[in-house]
Order: structure tokens, then sequence, then C-alpha cells
């Protein structure tokens, strides 16, 4: 799976997936990347694209829970996220990438790696694949 | 406020002992996508459009599994997905099912722009695409040697599992080769279950 979250200047969020699926998979299966709310969402506070085992994260409606917590906890999006990934998401099973409206950029996984990469305007660049 | 852009490969068991020729493909790639989202966005280009833009190449890239590259199903296909949605109006498209679409993610995109619909999925989707004039290949452009490679291993043990995943993590077999109609628990040999009580036979 890939995907890719962006906040532009005026603070809109988009977030796009893209995926093969799994390994051996049944012919028909769908995974977490096309449900919307489970592995890609964004409305006017986030967005999020999960990566990982499509069943679980589906389960945990990871993507749309993270800008549901945000919503009714009142908290920053890497709260957010660690909520999410750290408590809801069974372990192992994924990550994920997000962006918020105020320019926040998160990325976290409880597998062992995620290849992953982020820039914020005037930062410096992150490219990394373990913890 | 400044613009934000992150954008992943994939998670999962991903092996500490990677071939480095491998990771340095993995980073070589994410450092030029990560380089074509941030020149976008500094020339001021709309969200929506940058992240069409990046995960257009990531779908590209045969090193990652969506697009070209991506993973097979037990039969030796493709079928890919994808999704895109815009923040300040919620609008989105979804496809699944995609087995000759070059870029899975621009026809979520017009699914949103063009239809009054989120989600379109097999025979439908792909004859939407065609429609579209989205470029469309012959399913074998897809298919790369290292994931036909990859299915026979899986299907050696009976697995489905996550492309990164180098026989780590055992899942359920979602069939029984012997019985189709019964499933066919398998345990779980490295991640400990999370609850011993109830092993976590997915």
């Amino acid at each position: 799976t890939v995907g890719c979250v962006v906040v532009d200047s005026k603070g809109n969020c988009v977030a796009a997936t893209s995926t093969g699926g799994l390994v051996n998979k049944m012919v028909g299966r769908i995974g977490d990347t096309p449900v919307v709310g489970a592995g890609n969402y964004a409305n006017h506070l986030c967005a999020v694209s999960a990566t990982g085992r499509g069943e679980a994260i589906i389960r945990a409606t990871v993507a749309r829970e993270v800008a549901a917590i945000m919503e009714y906890k009142k908290v920053p999006l890497d709260v957010a996220v660690e909520e999410v990934i750290g408590q809801r998401l069974p372990a192992g099973k994924g990550g994920l990438v997000a962006v918020s409206a105020t320019g926040d950029v998160v990325m976290a996984f409880n597998t062992t790696g995620m290849y992953r990469a982020s820039m914020k305007q005037g930062g410096t660049q992150e490219i990394g694949i373990w913890h | 406020m400044g613009w934000g852009i992150a954008l992943h490969g994939g998670a999962g068991d991903i092996s500490k002992d990677l071939p480095r020729a491998r990771k340095e493909a993995v980073e070589a790639c994410l450092a030029q996508c990560l380089r074509l989202g941030v020149s976008a966005l500094e020339s001021s280009h709309a969200a929506l459009d940058v992240a069409e833009l990046v995960v257009k190449e990531l779908e590209a890239n045969p090193v990652f599994n969506a697009g070209r590259g991506s993973v097979l199903t037990t039969d030796g296909t493709v079928e890919m997905e994808a999704c895109i949605m815009d923040g300040p109006t919620m609008n989105c498209g979804a496809v699944s099912g995609l087995s000759t679409v070059v870029h899975p993610i621009s026809l979520a995109r017009l699914v949103m722009e063009r239809t009054p619909h989120i989600y379109l999925a097999f025979e439908g989707a792909e004859a939407f695409a065609r429609q579209q004039g989205l470029e469309t290949k012959e399913p074998s452009y897809f298919i790369t040697k290292e994931n036909q490679e990859r299915l026979a291993r899986a299907q050696e043990k009976s697995l489905v599992q996550l492309d990164h995943t180098v026989y780590s993590t055992t899942i359920i077999v979602a069939h029984n080769q012997d019985n189709p109609g019964q499933k066919k628990n398998v345990k779980q040999d490295i991640l400990p279950p999370t609850d011993p009580q109830k092993p976590e036979f997915e």
C-alpha cells in the first residue's frame, strides 16, 4: 500500500491511498484502502492514510477514528494518532500518516517498520523505515 | 500557516536485515516522491493535485505494493484499489478490483469528481476508466517476478500476508485447500497473542 496526505497553506487537508492488497488474497477481497473512514479519510480537521492488515484497519475504522478523537476530545493530531495506533489498532497490524488543518504532520506504526517520508514548510525532511 | 506532507509505502514486519539494494531503492523512491510533492506545494498547487501526483509516482514504481508491482491474488492476478478524499468538501472517491488501470488513484478521483457515487468496483470501475480515457495496460504490466515468487512462497505455506512480511507473521488461512468449506486455523508463530487466553487467529 502507498499513501499521501497533504495540508496546503490554506489548511485544506487531502488523503490519497492506493494498494494491491494482500499476497495470496482471495479473488474479490476488498481491503481497507477503498473503505472511506477505514484506510483513507479527510475532513476539515485532518487527513489520514492508513496501511497494514486491512481486516484489522476496517474493524478499528482507523482513519475516521483519528478524526473523531480530534473532534470529540479536542486533542491535537499526535494525541489522537497515538491513541489509535497505540491502543485501538491491535499490535503488529499497521500504521498511518496524517496531517492536520493547523499544519501538524504525524507518522506512526505498531509494526516493525513503515516506509515513510515527510516534510513541513520551512522544516527538514524525514525519511525512514524502522523506529 | 505552512504546508505539510507525509507519504508511506506500507507498514508491516519489515526485517532489519532488508537487502541493501532493496533498502536503497525504497529510500530513493521515498525521497523522489517527497521532492515531487514539496516542489508542487512550493508552486502553490492545490492539496488535492499534490496528493494525487505523489501517489501516481508511488504507483509507477514497482518497489511498492500499488499500481505496477501490486501483489497478487491467489489466482496470480492483480486487483488494485484506491481512495481519495478532499477534507474541506468531504468529497471522496474509491475504486476496487482494477486489473488494467495504470493509476488507480486517478480513477478514484474521477469517481469523486464525475459521478454521483463514491465507490465503483471491478467491471464497472474498469468500464468507467475506459470511458474516461484513462491509461490502461495489459494485466501483465503490473505483475513482477518478485511478486510471483512472493505468491509462490505464500502458497507453499498456505499464507495470506502483507507484502513486506518475510514469513514472520502467520495469518489464518482464508481458505482450506483440503476442505474448501472449512477455515483452517494456523497458530501465530512470531507475535505473541494479545490475549494468551484467546490466541489471535485472524
